[in-house]
């Protein structure tokens, strides 16, 4: 039986982009997978980093960085450790 | 494509003709700036330079179908690592797999064990200390040693020419239709149980007033309408479609609420086809304790459904075992859903976890993850380092 507790994750939907996305012309699925670690593990940040390091980092501030890569948010679920984007493309 | 931000990490997966590595230094960028991660490539941050310095940086991808469609420095793999070389002082490409068949690249970065700062594209003084390396270049799973984080594994599935049929579960047009289908047997349902706990106190047309909608219709009738408005905010129909597929296809079912009763899927039906996901798996909450930060695990999914191109990729950091699922199960639940004509594994594992040599449970692990049901393994390329090991298998239908 299913009983979520206060660690389920909470979910936020980016209706602006989710609503109207048309991926008629996106092709070829193998992604590329970038991985960039700032610190050996959670409880290792270096002094003067934030607590929460890159998780206390705001959406708006990513997004600049997704235009990049020609990605946009379409959800974010948060969790207490991790946050998961799901992005566009 | 999927972003997975931690306290210490990020972890960027994207697909198509996303230019992924031009992002890079600007993720390195905010690091410095909206975090304060310590950079060493300028005096202060009002330098636009300045950038953090990364501990490790890994990047790897499967062989392109159409290479000459990407863009920036992903038109091949020779430009790739080419742009990673002129950023980081130290990394090392490799290549797994047959060369005139599916394979995979790997680049990573040996882990940083002083402050002396990486490369950057404007950073040509600093650029000639070279980082401090007293371990053979290694991958993702060293990262777990290296960094203390001894009991995660990363397992990566990548599966092409999936099964037509079966890939028209990823079609807008298909789940539009499960959707109605389920909502109208729903909507059955509720009206039968309400007729049964009713019994003969009111006939059947009283709830004709009720389900007077079409049987197509998104709304379930018996649900009030201030729900439904709700519901309608909280959601779209990519999401909702995406929920709907990712419990039609068994998705949902990798990582059971039975067992992991706190996680979450967040999923998205494409327009007009083409699917992905998140799920993120909260280990149970142990109050006081130093490995809670590292108990959060994410799973996570893409799929490209035509023909021409047809793809799956599947990728959890859940560890295999240990009151859960095998990781063999895994990939042969995985495996199923997608029915791939033919599919690469590569596993990651530090080796104080699972030693092939000196854990025997180890072994059958691997004995296990050999015979994958209705598939003959190819290949087996091990990567055998000294402090973890990193496992390719490749598989064709039989």
């Amino acid at each position: 039986t299913f009983s979520p507790s206060e660690g389920t994750p909470h979910l936020t939907i980016n209706h602006d982009v989710a609503a109207d996305l048309d991926s008629t012309n996106a092709f070829e699925g193998p992604e590329k997978l970038l991985e960039v670690w700032f610190a050996p593990n959670p409880k290792a940040l270096p002094s003067g980093v934030n607590p929460n390091g890159l998780k206390s980092v705001s959406n708006e501030t990513w997004v600049g960085m997704l235009d990049m890569v020609n990605c946009k948010i379409l959800s974010v679920l948060e969790a207490e450790h991790m946050d998961a984007y799901l992005l566009s493309e | 494509s999927s972003m997975f931000v931690f306290p210490h990490k990020l972890i960027l997966k994207t697909c198509g003709t996303t230019t992924l590595l031009l992002g890079l230094h600007r993720l390195l960028r905010i690091a410095a700036e909206h975090a304060g991660f310590p950079f060493h490539n300028a005096k202060s941050l009002d330098d636009i330079h300045a950038a953090a310095t990364p501990y490790r940086v890994f990047y790897s991808r499967k062989n392109f179908l159409f290479p000459h469609k990407q863009r920036g420095p992903h038109r091949s793999w020779k430009q790739e690592v080419k742009y990673l070389d002129d950023m980081f002082e130290g990394g090392s490409a490799y290549m797994v797999g047959k060369m005139n068949g599916d394979h995979w690249y790997l680049y990573i970065t040996s882990p940083r064990t002083s402050l002396t700062p990486p490369r950057t594209p404007d950073d040509g003084k600093l650029s000639a200390n070279p980082v401090s390396t007293h371990r053979i270049p290694t991958g993702r799973a060293s990262i777990f040693n290296g960094g203390l984080e001894c009991n995660d594994e990363t397992l990566e599935i990548l599966m092409t020419d999936l099964d037509p049929e079966n890939a028209k579960k990823f079609y807008l047009e298909h789940a539009s239709a499960v959707a109605s289908t389920r909502l109208s047997e729903q909507a059955q349902e509720a009206r039968q149980m309400a007729i049964d706990s009713l019994g003969d106190f009111l006939s059947d047309d009283t709830f004709d007033v009720f389900s007077n909608g079409s049987d197509s219709d998104l709304h379930d009738p018996h649900t009030p309408l201030s729900e439904q408005v709700e519901t309608e905010c909280l959601t779209t129909e990519g999401h909702a479609l995406g929920t709907v597929v990712s419990d039609a296809c068994g998705l949902s079912d990798v990582y059971p609420t039975s067992k992991y009763p706190d996680a979450r899927i967040d999923a998205y039906l494409f327009t007009p086809c083409g699917f992905s996901a998140n799920g993120i798996i909260p280990a149970p909450q142990k109050h006081g304790n130093d490995d809670d930060a590292r108990s959060t695990h994410y799973f996570t999914v893409h799929v490209t459904p035509e023909p021409i191109c047809s793809f799956a990729s599947f990728e959890t950091n859940v560890p295999g075992g240990q009151n859960g699922r095998e990781t063999s199960e895994i990939i042969d639940h995985v495996v199923q859903i997608f029915k791939p004509g033919r599919f690469s594994v590569t596993l990651f594992e530090a080796k104080s976890v699972h030693t092939y040599d000196e854990v025997p449970a180890g072994v059958g692990r691997s004995k296990r993850m050999e015979k994958i049901q209705g598939y003959r393994r190819i290949d087996r390329i091990v990567h055998d380092f000294d402090d973890y090991e990193l496992v390719f298998r490749y598989y064709e239908r039989e």
